[in-house]
């Protein structure tokens, strides 16, 4: 049996949106620290690594281990049902092919109740390494959000040079280029909009512009993201999930060819 | 142009 409940909802759908565009399944490994998803995109160019904590939920009940196969897009179809103040509920038996998730009003007024098929997937776990970080920036989700919907109009890919004076996010295509410079500013009044960067060395990598944009799904979670990078290996980009756990999403880079 | 690696080709199979 397990079940697991989370007064605030909004939470979840937001985890949905989140990676329903860059992945249409994926399966939920649950146990009794908690709920974790880990699938590459069907390119296998990212990686999404996602924890929900048990102790963020109340009651979180996971008698013995299960992994739920989900069709994300007809969960995201389901939780778009549930208002933004309910809490949210998913129970999956131990024999049962299914999963259910209830919707109740705050006042408990209203309860809703969602049955959907479980799917068998056959998945691609990797091994995440351990790994320190070359270049570690925080800046303001919505920054970031904004940086990579402007290169967008310019190009495909972004270069990101990291140095002790800043970041640069810079794109070139057919109508020309743009750079965008973000100075360290740690000191602004509002924790949420300031710009760290913690650097050993100096790196500068090259990506895809449309996946970034997908883990932009994510702005809503978290005020700040953090950009993890070292030269020649994936991106790290990551968001918090309130108190309760975290979205990662590694992306390999492009090379010269 | 430049060519996009692989996420296969950063972490092993577990």
């Amino acid at each position: 049996m397990f079940e697991a409940r989370l007064a605030q909802g909004t939470l979840l759908k937001k985890v949905l949106e989140a990676i329903k565009d860059l992945l249409n399944e994926a399966t939920w490994d649950c146990n009794e620290n908690g709920m974790s998803l880990q699938a590459m995109d069907s390119s296998h160019v990212s990686l999404v690594s996602l924890t929900l904590n048990a102790e963020g939920f109340e009651p979180y009940r996971c008698d013995r281990n299960c992994s739920l196969g989900i069709n994300l897009a007809s969960m995201s179809k389901i939780f778009k049902c549930a208002s933004n103040e309910d809490s949210i509920t998913i129970k999956a038996g131990d024999e049962g092919d299914t999963i259910t998730y209830v919707f109740e009003s705050p006042n408990g007024d209203k309860v809703s109740d969602y049955e959907m098929k479980l799917m068998d997937i056959e998945t691609d776990h990797l091994g995440i390494p351990d790994t320190t970080y070359s270049c570690v920036v925080k800046l303001p989700a919505a920054e970031f959000q904004r940086i990579c919907r402007d290169l967008s109009q310019i190009g495909e890919s972004v270069t990101i040079c990291c140095t002790k004076d800043g970041v640069r996010f810079s794109a070139s295509g057919d109508l020309g280029s743009g750079n965008i410079k973000l100075a360290q500013n740690a000191n602004v009044d509002k924790e949420d909009e300031a710009v760290t960067i913690e650097m050993q060395e100096a790196c500068t990598l090259t990506f895809a512009l449309r996946y970034l944009n997908f883990f932009c799904k994510a702005t809503p979670l978290s005020p700040q993201v953090t950009l993890s990078m070292s030269n020649e290996v994936p991106l790290v980009v990551e968001y918090k999930i309130g108190e309760m756990g975290h979205v990662r999403y590694y992306l390999a880079p492009k090379i010269e060819d | 142009q430049d060519s996009q690696l692989r996420m296969t080709q950063f972490f092993p199979s577990e």
